[in-house]
């Protein structure tokens, strides 16, 4: 019964990573057991997390490969309740190795199904791009959630990404849905916020969710420290906003 | 005599589209005669500049399947002297099709030598990855700018950037060098901002260029108005910063 998220946006820099970490902590407080698996070459996850990738046994690319059952690739985070499988930088020649492999786009999901431990929660984050790391996140999960900035250029590649969304029920998962759209990086002073929020709640009603995530510098000094901004600091507009993303997440569950 | 620059980094959302736009507007107002090739699929740079990617008639990916003579394919845009190859959506499934192509990497490099018109500089704008089509550009052009957004996740990704610019001038094109690296987004009000930028420049020395380009709300109200900043608002800071980083590049080949 676990709920497996991709949280994905080719768009670059929307703060998916950001969300992975802070919403998954988040919902480890909230006595939730979840894993994170940090499926982006760039890493970014693994080490907002406090993680060493130069000392890392195993990760996501042994996983992907072949080499190792998922189950021991599992690591724990300094965060109770939060489990992660982590990434290194020789994920990136993925793309390239596995261009002749047979049902390459299925390898994350045929891992996921060999888990012994029950998980509440797998997020999986994603890298910019629409290529076969996140076509494999969408094809092993069941719900997507979009990290969408409140910027200009960031609607514009909206359709693009449901264009491929759509793709991938009709003939990969045809139990993948769109969760939700956090917008993200909201700043009252810039009109462009107000003007894209507005955009994407016409378009999308419910499916954007109540909870808007402000922009805050405390949310980018966290990876410095190598901590979610919960454990950085609990009380900024930051850690409140996805604790609050984390009820409503929750809470949606609940009703369904 | 062109000045072939690939503004290219795997970090998503650093300002790579908006210092393609801005830094050629600023030096097609230095009467410099400037071409941009959007490679990116999301086509941010088209829309940047206020084409309607819906109505194009011709686009890079026909450039780059060889459908199309590069001649053909170059549109005027609304700023004299500034002209571009934009790019639409169908340009996501290239990687997919290019998979077995016979040196793949070069077809932009071949394109832009049957160029008839003379440029100045020819800017290329990258998608957030490592994939064909950075390494198309990387192989096409002869010098890589490097836009940093000055966040502790950016610092991360330098050194495979690096690691892959390194490959590549081994294997592929041993004239690429790394122009310089720019800062961008820069907030005195974040003191991960003056972190950062004080490891690059300790690293990178003389390579990383004095001007640094502020955060500044109206470089991403422009692009809503199909306008680079110099033209929605030629007083604004970020206007400025993009002047001066278009007179030290322009200084810096006068020295050469
Ligand atoms: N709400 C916020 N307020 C301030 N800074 C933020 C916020 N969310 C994210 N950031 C910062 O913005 C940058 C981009 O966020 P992040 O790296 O999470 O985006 P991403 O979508 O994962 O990027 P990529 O496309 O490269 O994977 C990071 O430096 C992050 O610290
Ligand atoms: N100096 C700046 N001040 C304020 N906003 C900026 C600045 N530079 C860029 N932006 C905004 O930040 C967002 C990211 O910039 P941009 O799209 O140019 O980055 P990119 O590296 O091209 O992204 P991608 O990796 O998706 O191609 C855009 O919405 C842009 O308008
Ligand atoms: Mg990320
Ligand atoms: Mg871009």
């Amino acid at each position: 019964n676990t709920n497996i998220i991709a949280i994905a946006n080719q768009k670059g820099g929307v703060g998916k990573t950001t969300t992975v970490i802070n919403l998954a902590t988040a919902m480890a407080a909230c006595n939730k057991k979840v894993l994170i698996i940090d499926s982006d070459p760039q890493g970014n996850a693994s080490t907002g997390l406090g993680l060493d990738k130069t000392v890392l046994k195993n990760s996501f690319y042994d996983l992907i490969r072949g080499d190792i059952s998922i189950n021991e690739v599992i690591v724990k985070t300094q965060i109770p309740n939060l489990f992660i499988i982590p990434t290194s930088m020789d994920l990136a020649v993925v793309e390239q190795e596995f261009v002749n492999i047979e049902k390459r786009e299925e390898r994350l999901k045929k891992e996921i199904e060999k888990l012994n431990t029950p998980f509440d929660y797998i997020l999986i984050d994603c890298p910019p791009s629409l290529g076969l790391l996140t076509l494999n996140a969408l094809v092993a999960c069941k719900n997507l959630l979009v990290p969408l900035q409140v910027e200009f250029y960031a609607l514009e590649g909206l359709t693009q990404l449901m264009e491929t969304v759509n793709q991938i029920k009709n003939n990969y998962n045809n139990l993948l849905t769109l969760q939700g759209i956090v917008l993200t990086m909201y700043d009252k002073r810039n009109k462009i916020s107000e003007l894209v929020a507005c955009d994407v709640k016409n378009f999308f009603k419910e499916k954007v969710y109540k909870t808007i995530i402000p922009r805050n510098v405390k949310i980018s000094e966290a990876p410095s420290h190598g901590m979610p901004i919960l454990m950085y600091d609990i009380s900024c507009s930051g850690s409140q906003a996805y604790a609050s993303l984390a009820a409503e997440i929750i809470n949606q569950e609940n009703k369904l």
